[in-house]
């Protein structure tokens, strides 16, 4: 049996939010230490890897491990009717072929539940777990999501180049041209404000701006998000949940 | 001109 109770729906709002313009539905897997969730868009150029940790629930229990498939758009429009400060548990049978959801208002004496039905979802996995990286960017996640809408209104691409002391983002298109340089920068009364940038090889490479669209819908569940580059690889995009991430793994473009 | 890669190209399928 699953049990994870969230101490606020918040939490998974904002993370189903995040995911459901990327991919449609895709396999929870629960197991005693959390539930992740590795799923792929159907053009196959963005990839979304979810680590929910023990620790981020209030309370978690799961005996045996299970996997949950879940219609994200189902599931928003269900989690969608508790208030962002309630309790909000989910919950499983180790054959269910529904998945329970309960709200619980703190404040009035109010539990309203659901069920959501199941899905038999085959996918493949991928293997990404041993990725170099030549430059890593820590930024405030919002300013990152201004730079993408602002140089999408450019162009279908985002070019990066990160050299020694600061991280470029540009676009071209028809209307024109623009840029944005980010420097690191420490703010010791607003760590959250702090810039990072570390570089071991020199980075240029572009991505599409629609998917990077898709990612900034990250941006409520962390103020940083952290870019890890390598030349002629994925981009990995990482929102860091209090216990766990959200990282989103983009193919680049490739030049004529 | 540009075009998008698959990520089929840098990962397998486990």
């Amino acid at each position: 049996m699953l049990e994870g109770k969230f101490e606020e729906a918040s939490l998974l709002k904002k993370i189903v939010e995040a995911m459901k313009d990327c991919v449609s539905s895709c396999n929870f897997n629960c197991t005693e230490n959390g539930i992740s969730v590795q799923a792929v868009d159907n053009s196959r150029v963005l990839l979304i890897s979810l680590l929910i940790e023990k620790d981020t629930f209030e309370e978690y229990r799961c005996d045996r491990n299970i996997t949950l498939g879940i219609g994200l758009g189902s599931f928003s429009k269900i989690i969608g009717n508790g208030a962002n400060s309630d309790y909000l548990t989910i919950q499983a049978e180790d054959d269910a072929d529904t998945l329970g959801i309960i709200f619980e208002d703190k404040v009035k004496d109010k539990i309203s539940e659901y069920n959501l039905k199941l899905l038999d979802i085959d996918a493949d996995l991928l293997e990404v777990d041993a990725m170099e990286t030549d430059a890593t960017i820590t930024l405030p996640s919002a300013d990152f999501a201004k730079i993408c809408k602002d140089m999408k209104t450019l162009s279908e691409s985002l070019q990066i180049t990160v050299t020694k002391d600061s991280a470029k983002f540009q676009s071209a298109g028809e209307i024109g041209s623009g840029s944005v340089v980010i420097k690191p920068k420490t703010d010791i009364d607003h760590p959250e404000e702090s810039i990072t940038i570390s570089l071991d090889k020199p980075i240029d490479l572009s991505f599409g701006s629609k998917y990077l669209s898709d990612i900034i819908k990250a941006t409520s569940l962390s103020q940083k998000v952290t870019i890890k580059l390598t030349e002629d690889s994925p981009g990995v995009f990482e929102y860091k949940l209090p216990s766990g991430y959200l990282r989103f793994y983009l193919a680049p473009k490739f030049d004529e | 001109m540009s075009g998008q890669q698959s990520l089929n190209r840098f990962f397998s399928v486990k």
